[in-house]
């Protein structure tokens, strides 16, 4: 055997992300559960299954062309699959290839399944080529079991697995994580309703989150309504703030005492993280150009983080007020623009604050300004947008809009 | 010597993908024959056929089997 890699902790989660075209589901999922416990009975390691969010172990199948992988395939025959080693966690699967279970036919899932877990557990090829680490594919074993040497390189990784460990087996679990199929909340009207959440987010989109659902702002008025977990998957409705980055490309979600980062519309690996060094139920968030920090506003206080460094905490939270001149404590929402100029939302009102972060003259305003909705604008759902900022609007004032784009909300092939 | 264009650049391009032939570093395409005897010798140990560093029908054949894209660590010299 040799040894490649190792992982540091003993109970690893597997997602399996898409299953081949030429097995039931059930007989490849099995045969996918079947390949981890032959690893799982002969060393002190326990696999457990998710269906969202993010896994120790990713299982997929794709072909010649993979948008995540660089390692293409080659058609039927020569290469089966192949996986990276610990940490990373890839396993892939020639999805041209027939696969079965049970049959001489074909190429059997499940010991290619379990060589590749193998590889992905952190060994490398074995020289024996009755071995299942042996690189070469030895065909169907209808009584298939371990070699000696594939148990002497695994217990060389993780140690042998001793009888108290064997009531530690955790069964293949059902998935914790179900999504949701809550009945989402009412349609807002985005010209009138209060908040949840807004963000200056990538290429200077600006985003409302209200609900469940979530529209973007542009001079032209407010965009459609989409629901936020159609483009953010995973991501829950009715949040309590939301910021984007330009520093980090971060966009964090805060909801509860949960936190969320996406790049883009892709959750990063292990989010949600449990919020621990500030409070839960945030009021808002904003990140501030002229500092490149981002602020946590809850209540009366606010934290100021830097998301590069490790900031101490401890002195926060300080009071809105010494920092923001004129704004109402506990605000919906908050976001700054490129300038740095800042929004404070509360209500159906809105406050605009210079780089001094002093609040401007003639503020709050009504939201309806903001959200560039004429007074006359028809409810949301016979919605028509269009809606042109009176002559007395000045486009500074109201939500800047010159950098925003045409509206596509849509995550596009390039997002 | 025996093979001709294609099958040497395919024999060729199976010893790379697989770890048993290495990249020259100073980046002259060709490799030296000593090198490609030697990597013939370690695939064919390692598939337990007989060691003769030649290209036969039995390293053809065994070449074509449906394998796993992860590369192999038998010959010393490329594995180090």
């Amino acid at each position: 055997y040799l040894l490649l890699g190792r992982w540091r902790k003993k109970h690893l989660t597997f997602r399996i992300f898409n299953l081949p075209s030429t097995l039931s589901p059930s007989r490849a999922r099995a045969a996918l559960h079947q390949a981890f416990k032959y690893w799982s009975s002969v060393a002190p390691l326990t696999f457990r299954e998710v269906k969202a969010g993010w896994a120790d172990i990713r299982l997929s199948f794709h072909g010649r062309q993979s948008p995540y992988c660089s390692n293409t395939f080659d058609g039927p025959g020569k290469v089966l699959a192949h996986a990276d080693i610990p940490e990373l966690g890839s396993v892939h699967f020639d999805n041209d290839e027939f696969w079965t279970e049970g049959t001489y036919q074909g190429v059997n899932l499940r010991i290619i399944a379990a060589h590749e877990v193998g590889h992905a557990l952190g060994l490398g090829h074995s020289r024996y080529t009755q071995a299942l680490m042996a690189p070469v594919y030895a065909g169907y074993q209808p009584y298939f079991k371990l070699h000696p040497d594939d148990v002497a390189g695994i217990q060389a990784l993780y140690g042998k697995k001793s009888p108290e460990t064997e009531d530690e087996e955790e069964e293949i679990e059902t998935p914790t994580v179900s999504p949701a199929t809550t009945k989402p909340s009412p349609m807002p009207n985005p010209c009138s309703s209060e908040l949840d959440a807004t963000m200056l987010g990538p290429r200077g989109k600006t985003y409302a989150f209200k609900g469940d659902y979530v529209w973007t702002v542009t001079d032209s008025g407010p965009g459609p309504l989409f629901r936020v977990s159609a483009l953010w998957e995973g991501l829950p409705g009715n949040l309590d703030a939301a910021v984007y980055s330009p520093r980090t490309k971060w966009i964090h979600f805060f909801k509860g005492n949960k936190v969320w980062r996406y790049v883009g519309f892709k959750m990063s690996p292990g989010f949600p993280m449990k919020l621990n060094r500030v409070e839960p139920n945030l009021d808002a968030a904003l990140y501030w150009p002229i500092n490149k920090k981002v602020f946590l506003f809850k209540g009366s206080g606010y934290w100021q983080w830097d998301e590069l460094a490790r900031t101490d905490l401890s002195r926060y939270p300080k009071p809105i007020k010494e920092l923001f001149t004129g704004v109402p404590d506990q605000p919906s929402a908050a976001m700054s623009w490129h300038d740095g100029q800042v929004y404070f939302f509360k209500g159906k009102d809105y406050w605009r604050l210079n780089q001094q972060l002093r609040v401007a003259k003639g503020y709050p305003r009504n939201i309806t300004h903001w959200m560039h909705c004429s007074p006359q604008t028809p409810d949301t759902n016979s919605f028509t947008g269009d809606i042109t900022p009176s002559s007395t609007d000045t486009i500074l004032d109201a939500t800047p809009s010159t950098m925003d784009s045409i509206l596509d909300i849509t995550p596009s092939t390039t997002d | 010597r025996a093979l001709g264009p294609t099958e040497k650049e395919a024999v060729l391009d199976y010893l790379v993908q697989y770890g048993y032939l290495q990249k020259p570093l100073e980046g002259a395409e060709d490799f030296r024959l000593e090198d490609i005897t030697e990597a013939l010798r370690a695939f064919q140990e390692a598939s337990e056929l007989p060691v003769s560093g030649q290209m036969d029908d039995d390293t053809r054949a065994r070449m074509k089997q449906p394998r796993c894209g992860v590369e192999d660590p038998f010959n010393q010299k490329t594995l180090k």
